[in-house]
This record gives C-alpha cells, sequence and structure tokens, in this order.
C-alpha cells in the first residue's frame, strides 16, 4: 500500500453528492456511494456524514473529458473511469466519476460502488497499491459484492492513517468476513479436485475438503497462490497432477502448490478462437483423458493426450449432457461421476449412462 | 490474398501514443492540484516504464512489449501510480 500524509485531521468527514448519472437510479447511486463509504469506517474510527447542501471535505461529483476546474481530464469510455484527490482544502477529497463510462450496481459496465470504494480509498489519503488483491490496486477488477473489497494489504494501509476502529473488535470485523458455506444460497465461482481434495474457489476464498472425512479448510486464495487474481472463474485437475485455473482469457497452471512460470497464458494457446472471452467451467474426465471446457450453453472438447483441441466443437451442452441445460457455474468429477453446479444447486450425473441422477443443493459437500 | 492490409507502422504509432499518454498521466509528478506551477518531471520514456513495469509485477525491460501494452490498455483508475 502507499499513503500521502497527513489524511484528515478529523474523524467526523462531511460527503455530499453533487449531481448524478442518468445509468442508475437516484437510490442506487445514494446506496453505492454510502455501502463505500461503510467499508472504511468498518476498519477505522472514521464517520461519514451527507449533506446536501455546501461545501462537504469530499464533493463527489459525475462529469466528462474537462470538468470544471477539475486539473485532470477524463478521457471517454474506458481508459480511465474515475480520480480523487487526496485530503486537503480545495480539491482536496473530492472524487470525480467519468460520465461516459457505464455505471451500474452489478458485474456489468464499472460497478459504482467498488470504484467508489477504491477513490474514497484516495480521498482519505491512500494511493495506489501494488498488491493485485488490493481494492486500491490502480485497474478495474469486479469481485462478488458478497465479499468484503478490502484485502489485508488495504486494511494495513488505511489503519497506519487512521488506527482501528475504537469499538471492541467483535462489533466491527477489523479483517474481512467471508461468505458462509451454509448459507441457502451459497454458490460457487469455481471447483476443482486436487488428488484426493476437491478445492471450491469462490471471490478470493477457497475451501479444500476431503470427502472421505469431510474435514473442511478455508483460506484465501492468496495464502497458497499469491500471484492468482481473485475471482477465478473455471478450475481442473488435468492429467499430470496439474490444476489450471482461468480467469477472463487468461490461465494459470499450478504443479505442486507452484504456479509454473510463464503463466498466465491466453486460452487461446489451448486453441480456442478468439471470440471466446472467458470460460465458465472445465472438467477433465479421467477415465478418458478428455477435458470440457462448458461455455454458455455450449462445451468444448480438449484432449490432453494430444494436447489438443478436439474437432466438431463447441457442441450443445445439453446434447451430450442431457439435463445440464443451464449455464453452469462450475463442475468437478470423484469417484467417475460428474457434479454440475448452477447457482445453490448441483446435479450429479453419469458420464457413461449420460444421466443425471439426482439434484442437490450446492453445498451438500460441506455437511450444513 | 484477401486479407486485410497490415498497418505495422500505423499499429506502432498507436502503441507509442497509448504508451506516452498512460506514462505522463501516472507516472510523471504530478503538480498539486491546490497550487499552480508545475514541477518538471525530467525522467526519461524507459525510465518511466521500467517503474510502471515494476509496479505491475512484469519483466522490467523499459521497452514496451505486449503484455505492457496490455496492462496500459485496462480501465484504470485516473490517479498517477507514483509520487502526487
Amino acid at each position: 500500500y502507499g499513503f500521502t500524509l497527513p489524511g484528515w485531521k478529523k474523524t467526523k468527514l462531511t460527503y455530499r453528492i453533487v449531481n448524478y448519472t442518468p445509468d442508475m437510479s437516484k437510490e442506487d447511486v445514494d446506496k453505492a456511494i454510502q455501502q463505500a463509504f461503510k467499508v472504511w469506517s468498518t476498519v477505522t474510527p472514521l464517520i461519514f456524514i451527507r449533506i446536501h447542501e455546501g461545501v462537504a471535505d469530499i464533493m463527489i461529483a459525475f462529469g466528462t473529458k474537462a470538468h470544471g476546474h477539475c486539473p485532470r481530464y477524463f478521457d471517454g469510455p474506458l481508459g480511465i473511469l474515475a480520480h480523487a484527490f487526496p485530503p486537503g482544502n480545495g480539491f482536496g477529497g473530492d472524487v470525480h466519476f467519468d460520465e461516459d463510462e457505464d455505471w451500474t450496481t452489478g458485474s456489468a459496465g464499472f460497478n459504482l460502488f467498488l470504484v467508489a470504494a477504491h477513490e474514497i480509498g484516495h480521498a482519505l489519503g491512500l494511493s495506489h497499491s501494488n498488491d493485485q488483491r488490493a481494492l486500491m490496486f490502480p485497474n478495474y477488477a469486479y469481485v462478488s459484492l458478497s465479499e468484503f473489497p478490502l484485502s489485508p494489504d488495504d486494511i494495513s494501509g488505511i489503519q497506519s492513517i487512521y488506527g482501528s476502529p475504537p469499538n471492541a473488535p467483535d462489533k466491527r470485523p477489523a479483517t474481512p468476513t467471508s461468505p458462509k458455506t451454509c448459507g441457502s444460497q451459497m454458490t460457487f465461482n469455481a471447483i476443482t479436485t486436487l488428488r484426493r481434495e476437491v478445492i471450491f474457489l469462490k471471490g478470493r476464498h477457497l475451501w479444500r475438503l476431503y470427502p472421505d472425512n469431510s474435514e473442511v479448510e478455508q483460506e484465501l486464495i492468496s495464502t497458497f497462490w499469491p500471484t492468482l487474481p481473485p475471482g477465478i472463474e473455471a478450475a481442473y485437475e488435468n492429467m499430470k497432477d496439474q490444476i489450471l485455473f482461468f480467469k477472463g482469457n487468461k490461465f494459470w497452471v499450478i504443479s505442486g502448490y507452484q504456479v509454473l512460470l510463464g503463466y498466465p497464458k491466453n486460452i487461446y494457446t489451448l486453441g480456442f478462437p478468439k471470440g471466446v472471452k472467458n470460460i465458465d467451467a472445465a472438467v477433465c474426465n479421467k477415465n478418458t483423458g478428455k477435458t470440457a471446457f462448458f461455455i454458455g450453453d455450449k462445451y468444448w472438447r480438449y484432449d490432453e493426450n494430444s494436447q489438443s483441441m478436439e474437432k466438431g466443437y463447441p457442441r450443445q451442452t445439453v446434447n451430450d449432457f442431457p439435463g445440464i441445460s443451464q449455464k453452469i457455474d462450475a463442475v468437478f468429477q470423484q469417484k467417475g461421476l460428474f457434479y454440475f453446479f448452477h447457482g445453490s444447486k448441483q446435479w450429479e450425473f453419469d458420464p457413461i449412462t449420460k444421466k443425471v441422477i439426482r439434484e442437490i443443493k450446492s453445498n451438500s459437500w460441506f455437511n450444513c | 490474398s484477401d486479407a486485410l492490409p497490415v498497418h505495422p507502422e500505423k499499429d506502432n504509432k498507436e502503441d507509442a501514443k497509448l504508451v506516452q499518454d498512460y506514462l505522463s498521466k501516472f507516472y510523471a509528478v504530478e503538480p498539486d492540484p491546490n497550487q499552480l506551477g508545475w514541477k518538471i518531471n525530467d525522467e526519461s520514456t524507459a525510465e518511466k516504464l521500467q517503474k510502471m513495469q515494476q509496479f505491475f509485477g512484469l519483466k522490467v525491460t523499459g521497452k514496451p512489449d505486449t503484455e505492457t501494452l496490455e496492462m496500459m490498455k485496462k480501465p484504470r483508475c485516473g490517479v498517477p501510480d507514483v509520487g502526487l
């Protein structure tokens, strides 16, 4: 992390939303900004008060190209999304969003809550972090909103300026909360086997479990693989005791818990055409040495022996996996059977009889 | 062949502009927005490029290689990465 001292001299700070984007309802903008401030008040003694007139410590506005007297300009769609100024008078603490972007409450376009939380980090005195898992990393990265967006690096940075919250630690988590595996709507981004283990991934967390003795261990992905980004989208174990992780059009290969040198590589090196932007799920059938890559309602098949994509693909998933008709979040193989995950459900599928055996809840592996 | 004519010189020009814009925005010392006056930043392009590659954990070559250009094209925050 980095910071620009001295930071604000007071713990009660005011903010004002000067104008709005037409991309979102006013209520959604208000909520996104309020939630973004809450992220920082959770881990510091700071208190944020909204005002509707006059000059606030943190003035928040949307603008395009050269906007007002701001010395920094925006650049149209993409490129620069927003900027903010470190604590101080005048522009100090102000946050500006580029109205030429598509602001949203979800994962499409740019999520206003996530960008606002980053920019407010600047308005409080943080500069950019070169830790790719940090919210204060310069590049935009969408992470699941069920996750607390601050990484340990962000929290260390802001607490080095303002200290930690005065309340007893049990009232406000000084460390990020993580998804509860036994929540009724628990979903996963990617699942893979690793020898006798099954590894479930979601956001920046992973759970390792041994199906035989149902012991579960939860960790941050970065604990095992610091160079892997959060939000891995697909993962599978190949025939060579390696795991492949996919995010966007990149993939990493892990062997013996080490990320192999030269990764990430583009998925195009596996034989995907340029039109493929990311992979939803992947599984290698250990009985045939063929890997299925699922994208939307279709799948591709890759021959691990010849290390090449097979001809005649993509094919409709449902034609070769009857009953698997939804977009697949994650899939893995266990004792010869496939487990397909979508939302809070999973389907146990027999690749020999090509039948769905049963439908179960996604978190059935966690003995909830 | 009916392949589209390739304009390597045009691509190079665009890449060179992308690099210059990126480095001047994020790797040049920024004057304080509340005070007039400029700080002259006389680091060379290669030095700034090396700083950027170091920051993003890329191979530090001082040259605009493919992965460096890819990183520069990603949507990001407009605050400089070095000394405000």
